[in-house]
């Protein structure tokens, strides 16, 4: 028996609608802590990785772990249902092929339940240890959004390079070249417009933008984005979701061979 | 040249 009912039933659909581009289909993983979802895109090339905490739930019932195969695009379109302001309650049984959306108005005067189907998704999860990263940004999420967004309108990959002097997002493309510096700010009057650098040693990477921007989409769930930077590994962009969890995308960086 | 690297190439499937 599965029965999570969120309040702020918004949070869930600015979830979904962050990942769907990314992934077709996913397991859900649920257990009594919360749930997650590691699925990769079609190329291998990036991964995404959510977490919501039960804490963050008024009501949070997994009797075992169980793992659900979605669909994200019909799950989206199933949660496109739901009202912002919607109560919205996942509700699962034991064995059955399906999952249940229950979506309550604020003021309970109108209640929808939506039944979507599972599938068996044979998924590949990836162990992705803790590491320590050369340097972090964290940045106001519109800002980065809106970086992503210039940079593709001029070329096709990204090389964000940071060093003591700020972090720098540079592109070329056939129409000539584009460099934004951004440096470290952390006098501005509400804490999430600060641009903070915490460095230890200089990196310099290059990303396809496509999917950086496809990562943007998840800018509504937070207002800051981090982003983690070593040399041998993936980079992390990641979205907190207030006092719940988080959605991480990692993307395997374009090197010389 | 410059290769699109897969997340094969750096974290292990279990």
């Amino acid at each position: 028996m599965l029965e999570l009912r969120l309040v702020q039933g918004s949070l869930l659909k600015k979830v979904l609608e962050s990942i769907k581009d990314l992934v077709n289909d996913a397991n859900f993983d649920f257990s009594s802590s919360g749930f997650s979802l590691q699925s990769m895109d079609s190329s291998h090339v990036a991964l995404v990785a959510l977490l919501l905490k039960s804490e963050g739930f008024e009501h949070y019932r997994c009797d075992r772990n169980t793992s659900m195969g979605m669909n994200l695009g019909n799950m989206s379109k199933m949660l496109k249902c739901a009202g912002n302001d919607d109560i919205i309650t996942i509700k699962g049984d034991d064995g059955s092929d399906t999952v249940t959306f229950m979506f309550e108005s604020p003021t309970q005067d109108k209640i929808a339940d939506f039944e979507m189907k599972l599938m068996d998704i044979d998924s590949e999860h990836l162990g992705i240890p803790e590491a320590e990263y050369h340097a972090i940004v964290k940045m106001p999420s519109a800002e980065f959004a809106r970086i992503c967004k210039d940079l593709a309108s001029i070329g096709d990959t990204v090389v964000i390079s940071v060093t003591k002097e700020g972090v720098k997002f540079s592109t070329r493309g056939d129409i000539g070249t584009a460099n934004i510096v951004l440096r470290q700010n952390t006098t501005v009057d509400k804490p999430e417009d600060a641009t903070v650098i915490e460095m230890n040693e200089p990196v310099s990477m290059t990303f396809a933008l496509r999917y950086m921007n496809s990562f943007t989409k998840a800018t509504p769930l937070s207002n800051t984005v981090t982003i983690s930077m070593s040399p041998d590994l993936p980079v992390v962009v990641e979205y907190k979701i207030a006092e719940m969890g988080y959605v991480r995308f990692y993307l395997a960086p374009k090197m010389e061979e | 040249r410059v290769f699109q690297k897969s997340m094969f190439d750096f974290y292990q499937e279990y």
